[in-house]
């Protein structure tokens, strides 16, 4: 981890008394290189990096007592002032019915987690949700809504995959009133955000749902590919927060800085498993420490 | 975004060719393309070496010299490093593993396709029997490319679910079984021991199978996807990768360092969600996409 590396690379500097900026500098490119590996965006770890040495240098490090502590400090305290103290809440209507979105790349966790989200609002808000199938593409995506429902007795709407996406909200919609829901969680498809047509549709579906979260679901093992994924939805479509995925891996999860550096959106949920009951709220100290390594 | 192509030319046509502003940026094309900081070094490094700027003159010939040097690397004088492990009068079995959601079963639709246009008798088995609508999903690309399909009822055993398949297959002639298998992380014990039942039970079953152990990367996966090869691969012999995605404006570079570190080659590319947007890797095409 980081504190191991940077104990090793100062170990060739120990008993000079002083550190150099060139120490510095080394250490440095380890705090790079760490960040790198945890997949944070490689212009996101420059400035970061920057940012780091200067207050490194500003601090009194180059007469500490530990500079290898005292660095991982830093850099610690960045990521965790990045990442922000807790994760800012969902928007719930106190009266009329919430609707929230579910956007993203092909294969993110969208269907799951829309379930997730379903099981997690009508325990902690005493909500009726109802879930929306969107996807009339992906095979068996429906059934995959409709089997999930089932599992939480949470209540599908769905009009198979003849219709187009929005004839079928707006049938949702008149459903969710007489059916006297509440919350309308809406199932999309997966989507490249350079596909043009089919960042289309979901802007159509947005101005007529005027939905109240947009929710941008993320594979927390994505790479270097992360800004430009959270940069395309977000300013083609607008985002309300995100939702990291399958955080019950073993990734370093650099992804969520990037999101937050690079277009500020706010981290609102984790999924942590496959299962219905397994997504948390956003644990931002967490996450910067799981970055950190 | 600027290619290197682009910025090549641009410092030929400044005449300030200065090779360590062309590897500088070749080193930030592959770290953004997920390739990684190890492997990016080895490449750089190898290219510093053996490509000597003075002498070229053109942007075209440069790139040819980068393309070259690079599969050298990539190839490793490993002359059926493209080859899929399929033969005649046999029972060929392909195993599809992979993490959650990064495309094993539409890859699986695709295969078949390319198969059967081939005059194979395919077979899809439904080894995913624990996701929701998994098996509903791979009948459907069954249907779709008219070829057998075999499964049992949801949260059934998935290695007798391969077990039962191939006795089905030994009795009706098929050629070729492309087996889907569920999600999985690699570091969930339980789910990788399951893996490596399934994988036992196919070697006994048929002598030397699996023939292909495909493991499908999501081109969108950064570093994590060095550590679902290395685990995936002590479970089961991965003999190659599909990637997946590349339709997107993700890389997928991680794959270099898969093959850069542990040997196994990439096999399939999937470029799209329809049954002819698979292809079989290509190198020089690769690296095209990647500088571009
Ligand atoms: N381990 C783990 N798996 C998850 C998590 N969230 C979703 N998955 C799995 O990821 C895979 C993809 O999930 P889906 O819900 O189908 O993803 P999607 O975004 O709806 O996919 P498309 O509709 O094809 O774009 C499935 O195998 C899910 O079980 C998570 O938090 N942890
Ligand atoms: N754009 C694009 N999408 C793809 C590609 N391959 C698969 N997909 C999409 O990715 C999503 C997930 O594909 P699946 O085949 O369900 O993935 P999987 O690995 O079987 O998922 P699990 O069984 O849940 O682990 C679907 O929406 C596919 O259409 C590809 O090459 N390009
Ligand atoms: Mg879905
Ligand atoms: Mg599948």
């Amino acid at each position: 981890n980081l504190s191991d590396r940077l104990q090793m690379s100062l170990r060739r500097v120990t008993g000079r008394g002083r550190l150099t900026e060139k120490d510095i500098e080394e250490m440095m490119r380890e705090v790079r290189l760490s960040l790198l590996e945890a997949d944070v965006n490689f212009k996101v770890v420059k400035s970061f990096t920057k940012n780091v040495k200067e207050q490194a240098m500003g601090e009194k490090i180059l007469k500490g007592l530990n500079p290898g502590q005292q660095v991982v400090k830093i850099v610690s305290d960045e990521l965790q002032r990045i990442m922000g103290d807790k994760a800012e809440p969902l928007t719930i209507n106190a009266i009329g019915i919430t609707k929230m979105m579910m956007v993203g790349l092909q294969g993110a966790g969208k269907t799951t987690t829309a379930g997730k989200l379903a099981l997690h609002l009508r325990k902690q808000n005493n909500l009726k949700p109802l879930l929306v199938a969107l996807d009339v593409y992906r095979p068996a995506a429906i059934e995959q809504l409709k089997t999930i429902g089932s599992q939480i007795g949470v209540d599908v709407f769905e009009m198979g995959t003849k219709e187009k996406p929005l004839n079928i909200m707006k049938q949702a919609m008149e459903f969710a009133v007489s059916n006297g829901n509440n919350l309308v969680i809406v199932d999309t498809a997966g989507r490249l955000q350079i596909d043009e047509d089919m960042m289309n549709e979901l802007v159509e579906i947005k101005n007529y749902l005027k939905p109240e979260e947009v929710l941008l679901t993320v594979d927390s093992m994505t790479g270097q590919d992360a800004v430009n994924v959270a940069e395309g939805f977000n300013n083609t479509l607008g985002v309300t927060g995100a939702i990291l995925t399958k955080l019950d891996g073993d990734t370093r999860g650099g992804a969520a800085l990037s999101l937050k550096e690079v277009t500020n959106i706010s981290i609102k949920l984790m999924g942590m498993g496959e299962k219905l009951d397994q997504l948390e709220v956003f644990h931002p100290e967490r996450m910067a420490s799981r970055i950190l390594g | 975004r600027d290619s290197i192509f682009g910025n090549v030319k641009e410092l030929l046509e400044t005449k300030s060719l200065d090779s360590d502003d062309l590897f500088d940026e070749l080193e930030e094309i592959f770290i953004m393309a997920d390739v990684g900081v190890n492997t990016t070094v080895k490449f750089v490094d190898q290219l510093r070496k053996n490509i000597k700027t003075k002498k070229i003159t053109s942007s075209d010939l440069l790139m040819e010299l980068i393309i070259e040097e690079m599969y050298t690397m990539y190839v490793k004088d490993d002359i059926a490093v493209n080859e899929i492990n399929i033969e005649d009068n046999r029972i060929n079995v392909l195993l599809f593993v992979g993490v959650n959601g990064v495309g094993k079963t539409t890859t699986i639709g695709k295969v078949a396709n390319e198969l059967i246009q081939q005059g194979k008798k395919v077979m899809l088995v439904a080894g995913d029997t624990f996701r929701a609508g998994a098996i509903e999903q791979l009948r459907i690309w069954s249907e779709r490319v008219n070829s057998e399909f075999y499964c049992n009822e949801e949260g059934s055993d998935p290695s007798s679910v391969m077990f039962d398949a191939i006795k089905y297959a030994k009795e009706h002639d098929i050629d070729v079984l492309l087996c889907d298998t569920a999600g999985r992380l690699q570091n969930k014990k339980n789910l990788m021991n399951e893996l490596d039942k399934i994988n036992r039970v196919i070697n006994r079953e048929i002598e030397g199978a699996p023939h292909e152990t495909l493991l499908v990367v999501d081109a969108t996966t950064g570093q994590n996807g060095l550590s679902q090869a290395k685990i995936f691969n002590e479970v089961t012999t991965i003999t190659g990768i599909v990637l997946t995605k590349l339709d997107g404006t993700a890389k997928g570079g991680i794959v270099l360092a898969i093959r850069e570190e542990m040997g196994i080659p990439i096999k399939y590319v999937g470029l799209g969600e329809k049954l002819e947007d698979l292809e079989r890797f290509d190198f020089e095409e690769y690296l095209f996409g990647m500088f571009g």
